[in-house]
């Protein structure tokens, strides 16, 4: 527990006299190390540390009687300032259909990602249509497929050959055609170094602009966090992450890594391989959650 | 690193803020930097130089247990592959499929993910790329049950290997490891000292949590080597030494694309000087 941590750092620091600012640094140290094991960018952590300094100094810590309690809460509000303070919802305004893009890297749960948001839209009364546009992976429209069927949403595919732009492009016609309002696009996994697979997504991207471009990303990523966000970011632009499988036991710390980078919002979370299993992303619980 | 007359706190620094981020980990990135500044603490420049690359890639060598081969002389061999979701399981299956194939073998797929969307289908399509065969039920069968059907078909059919596919699980759903626990003990009532090889798979984007999920599935059934799968992302995968020091099991495999041919044996002085850089 980190603040018990902190607690035993200055209750050793106590018989010394009056804290002094090297004592907040090896507090600090504490808090960095609890960061890093979160997996919690080097970069970032080191910025983010930096900042909870400033504000512990001027918080006046040092005249505290339970400066270890103080110094955690500079830091969980810190954390929840940067994750995006409230919540931020999935941006529907606009005349239909509005078109929703799933990107990310390979198994990050895009597919499932897409019927989950399908399922959600659905019960607050849209009319979504999901588009197949993975066209690499063995077996991906058939997976889409099923999950349509499973939630009852239907599922837009193209004969095999057709490129994954004019899928896309397909998706939103039949969209129009038949008077559904949202289209939920699922992209292959891809490299962030793959130059052909990024212009790819760029160009579906071209051919039906999105209202909202979802980056995918395992809660359980490490530092890469930060290189592969970072190169999605600057190639799409894209406008809302949702973090998969925090139903594990993993920190979850690349969230604070991808928003620092990208300042993009995280909108969703991944909770469990159901349809029902996305949840609207809570900083402060994931806040508590990095801090362990 | 380098200029300085001696390794200095801002070089420990730069090769911390390395390690840290090649996902080594906090803990086994204080060991080696503590060991560095043992050694070399009072060096001289030339020394420090070139030794500290030669101390990081010996100390982290020693830390990666030497990989064998998988093993393949029993008939048949039986390979159960796990893993959390999205890992890189059947597209490993799949790669195994082709290099046993390419080795002459008589290879059979067991399809016991009966539980995700279409992951029969993708298996199928597998096998009908590498020439394996497959022994599948209906979606939502129960998996141990394929896994015995499995068994029993390859004995009779003089398989030489079985890859058994199995549906992704977190290592913390009790009941999921459970089923596993089940797929291995039918596995090895029906063939003697079966399964020869339990391969856990792991994403190499994957941070400290690695951590867990390899001690979890080497608690529950007993893991004989990992696959290191998407090294050809930019992550290096540094996770593994952490798990293998601790766990003393080899990184056997890793992956290098979404191929039939994209599997690798695992070079552990490849894989530390990409991790250096
Ligand atoms: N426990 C849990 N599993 C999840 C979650 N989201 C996705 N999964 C599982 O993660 C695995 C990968 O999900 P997919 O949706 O196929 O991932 P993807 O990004 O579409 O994969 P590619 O198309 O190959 O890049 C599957 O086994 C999913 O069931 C989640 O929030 N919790
Ligand atoms: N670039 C790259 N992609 C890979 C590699 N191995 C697997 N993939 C991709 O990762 C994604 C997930 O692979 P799967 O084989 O479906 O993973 P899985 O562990 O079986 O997933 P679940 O069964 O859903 O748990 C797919 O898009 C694969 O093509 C690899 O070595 N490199
Ligand atoms: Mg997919
Ligand atoms: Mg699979």
């Amino acid at each position: 527990q980190i603040s018990d941590k902190l607690e035993g750092v200055f209750k050793k620091l106590r018989g010394q006299g009056k804290l002094t600012e090297a004592n907040i640094d090896e507090a600090l140290r504490e808090v960095r190390r609890a960061l890093l094991e979160a997996d919690v960018n080097y970069k970032v952590a080191r910025d983010f540390i930096k900042r909870v300094k400033e504000r512990a100094l001027g918080q006046d810590v040092l005249k505290s009687i339970t400066p270890g309690q103080q110094v955690v809460k500079v830091v969980h509000d810190e954390m929840v300032v940067l994750l995006g303070g409230e919540q931020a919802p999935l941006d529907l305004t606009g005349s239909p259909p509005l078109v929703v893009m799933m990107i990310g890297l390979q198994g990050a749960g895009k597919t499932t990602t897409a019927g989950k948001l399908a399922l959600q839209l659905k019960e607050k009364g849209r009319t979504p249509l999901l588009v197949a546009a993975d066209v690499y992976r063995p077996a991906a429209i058939d997976q889409l497929e099923v999950l349509g069927e499973s939630i009852d949403v239907g599922v837009y595919r193209a004969p095999d050959g057709t490129d994954p732009v004019e899928i896309a492009r397909g998706g939103l016609e039949l969209a129009k055609a038949t008077g559904l309002d949202t289209v939920i696009i699922d992209t292959a996994g891809r490299l962030h170094v793959d130059d052909e697979r990024m212009d790819e997504v760029a160009r579906i991207k071209d051919a039906v602009s999105p209202r909202e471009i979802l980056f995918v990303a395992d809660g359980a990523t490490g530092q890469d966090a930060v290189t592969a966000a970072s190169a999605f970011y600057e190639q799409l632009v894209f406008t809302g992450v949702v973090l998969t499988r925090l139903d594990s036991d993993t920190r979850g710390g690349a969230a604070l890594s991808i928003r620092e980078v990208t300042g993009v919002p995280i909108k969703y979370i991944g909770v469990s391989e159901k349809p029902d299993g996305l949840e609207v992303f809570h900083p402060d619980r994931l806040a508590s959650r990095i801090l362990g | 690193v380098g200029g300085k007359p001696r390794l200095d706190e801002e070089t420990l620094e730069e090769i911390e803020e390395i390690l840290i981020q090649a996902d080594i980990g906090v803990d086994t990135s204080m060991d080696l930097i503590e060991r560095l500044r043992e050694r070399y603490g009072d060096a001289d420049h030339e020394e420090v130089e070139q030794g500290v690359f030669d101390l990081l890639a010996r100390e982290l060598g020693s830390m990666l247990t030497v990989p064998t081969p998988i093993a393949s002389t029993h008939r048949p061999t039986i390979i159960l592959v796990v893993g959390v979701n999205g890992a890189g399981k059947t597209t490993t299956v799949g790669k195994l499929a082709k290099r046993f194939s390419d080795d002459g073998k008589k290879v059979m797929i067991a399809a016991c993910d009966t539980f995700r969307a279409a992951a029969i289908d993708q298996l199928e399509i597998w096998a009908e790329r590498t020439g394996a065969d497959i022994v599948r039920h209906q979606a939502g069968a129960d998996a141990a049950s394929v896994a015995y059907d499995a068994m029993e078909a390859a004995v009779a059919q003089g398989i030489d290997v079985v890859l058994i596919d199995t549906a992704g699980r977190l290592h913390t759903k009790v009941n999921l490891m459970e089923e596993l626990k089940k797929i291995q003990r039918v596995v090895a009532r029906t063939i003697e000292g079966a399964p020869h090889e339990t391969l856990l798979v792991l994403d190499a984007t994957t941070g400290q949590n690695a951590v867990e999920q390899a001690r979890a599935f080497h608690r529950d059934v007993s893991l004989t080597g990992l696959v290191l799968a998407k090294l050809d992302g930019t992550a290096k995968g540094g996770v593994i030494v952490a798990v293998t020091h601790e766990l003393d099991v080899p990184v056997r495999l890793v992956g290098l694309g979404e191929g039939e041919d994209d599997l690798q044996p695992f070079d552990p002085e490849h894989f530390i000087a990409a991790l250096l850089g």
